[in-house]
């Protein structure tokens, strides 16, 4: 097939009630059936639209909320798809195992691939020195069921976000990959996505065409919330990108999206119910293949060869989400800036239809190692507005602008070609591809 | 061209040969 139709579905997901003790396994696959009885309804309407797989989120049939000993009655020994299994048609082949079977028979009965995420248990013992003390190792763990039922990929989250203490880290990376008659599909889980092993890998390594993400990310503004950070990923990859996200507007979860490379081919923000959403949409079997393919680009390139603006400015510091920033005011309606901290120079451009004296915005610059929820190594230039007029304020969350770009320019002298580029615009809406670019020598720059 | 009410515009960098051994800081590591 040259296209087909993807599915990702924004769940609201059914929580268990907080408890100190483990409950009953009947008492887990209630609450695990009541879930999976809402992802039946997207799967069924899905597949009624001639979608071709759906995508649904992290913890997207459990929840979040235990410890390593409450989450015990909802996990399940899932094999490794080498066993050539369909759950579906073989249920009790490797213990009791009703959401396997259950989802198999989802997939299968409604000739869609499946994809969710689920708890693996593994039993260990005194050899292995890595066994945890209770016997058995915990997993966060991705399934893929195919059109006939069968479980054709199984991922076990490698970068866990540190909140996730029910969960074991797997001994290795591991790189799931799987063919279909539409295209390679690669897969990994929510926090995955900043990491090189297995996000970057499966892409550069095993040459996937899409990525299935089941992610459950809450909102961080400015810089982390999930549909301009998700489509950046799917840009500079230049791979699809089907993300799935959980929905609860109190922990500021939302934001899924189907991404091409070279545009978002839908996406979904919902901060005003607590409704769950199903998004469709046609994919590029084998982006790499198309004439639409974005080519390379070299993101030095442009502020290497600018002549640094030497014009007097006063820098200044700020935070974003624990990191220290380096800004510099854009003082007028139009102006040409350079703000540099460490290796890492930024460099803008920009003229906006009027200068209001009620909104301020910085040119802003970092260079060093987040060390917060994980440790990793950020080059980041941004232009943002400041939550107030106080340059205090700048990088703190904001969610709505009325000062116009008519043009900007923004461009970094970046040591890494894994440059993510992110455009938000008032109320949290994402820019479209008409109304930006990314040229071949680094600059994120309006189309004019 | 259109006017843009840009919130923010971020050129986002991952270097991961500056990264420390391991991206995940779970309990796995935390000891």
């Amino acid at each position: 097939l040259d296209t087909f139709i993807a599915a990702v579905y924004e769940h609201a997901v059914i929580l268990p009630n907080r408890t100190e003790t483990p409950v009953s396994k009947e008492d887990a696959l209630l609450l695990m059936n009541k879930n999976i009885d809402v992802l039946e309804n997207a799967v069924q309407l899905a597949a009624k639209q001639g979608a071709h797989i759906i995508v649904t989120p992290e913890d997207g049939i459990y929840g979040w909320v235990f410890t390593r000993e409450t989450i015990y009655p909802y996990l399940e020994d899932i094999p490794d798809p080498e066993v050539n299994w369909i759950p579906c048609r073989d249920p009790q082949r490797f213990g009791h195992t009703p959401v396997q079977e259950r989802l198999s028979c989802l997939a299968k009965d409604n000739s869609i691939y499946i994809v969710a995420n689920i708890g693996d248990k593994k039993p260990c013992n005194a050899h292995d020195p890595q066994c945890p003390a209770d016997g058995h190792y915990q997993h966060n763990t991705n399934v893929v069921f195919d059109s006939e039922g069968k479980l054709v990929a199984r991922y076990h989250k490698y970068n866990l976000f540190a909140p996730e203490i029910q969960f074991d880290f797997p001994k290795d990376s591991e790189l799931v990959a799987f063919e279909t008659p539409f295209g390679k599909f690669g897969l990994f889980t929510c926090f995955d996505i900043f990491s090189h092993d297995p996000a970057v890998v499966v892409v550069d390594d095993l040459g996937v065409d899409s990525v299935l993400y089941p992610a459950a990310w809450y909102n961080t503004l400015p810089l982390l919330s999930a549909v301009p950070f998700h489509s950046a990923w799917a840009r500079a990859m230049r791979v699809n990108l089907l993300a799935a996200n959980t929905h609860n507007t109190s922990m500021h979860m939302t934001g899924s999206g189907i991404y091409a490379p070279e545009a978002v081919r839908v996406f979904h923000y919902d901060m005003e119910t607590e409704s769950g959403q199903l998004l469709l949409a046609e994919l590029r079997a084998r982006p790499r293949l198309e004439p639409t393919f974005p080519a390379s680009v070299d993101w030095s390139a442009y502020a290497q060869s600018v002549k640094l603006s030497s014009c007097e400015q006063s820098n200044f510091p700020g935070m974003i989400y624990f990191d220290k920033f380096t800004f510099t005011e854009l003082k007028k309606d139009t102006g040409n800036y350079t703000v540099c901290q460490k290796d890492l120079c930024c460099h803008l451009t920009y003229r906006m239809s009027e200068k209001r004296m009620d909104e301020a915005y910085a040119l802003g610059v970092f260079d060093g190692l987040h060390t917060v929820e994980g440790q990793y190594y950020l080059q980041i230039c941004t232009l943002l507005k400041c939550q107030t007029t106080d340059l205090k304020t700048c990088g703190e969350p904001v969610g709505s602008a009325f000062t116009k770009f008519e043009e900007f320019s923004l461009s970094g002298t970046f040591g890494t070609s894994y440059v993510f580029p992110q455009m938000a615009l008032s109320g949290s809406q994402l820019a479209s591809e008409r109304h930006y670019e990314v040229s071949r020598d680094g600059r994120l720059r309006s189309r004019s | 061209g259109a006017s843009l009410p840009v919130l923010v515009s971020a050129l986002y960098g991952r270097v991961f040969e500056k990264d420390p051994p391991r991206l995940g800081q779970g309990p796995g590591k935390l000891q």
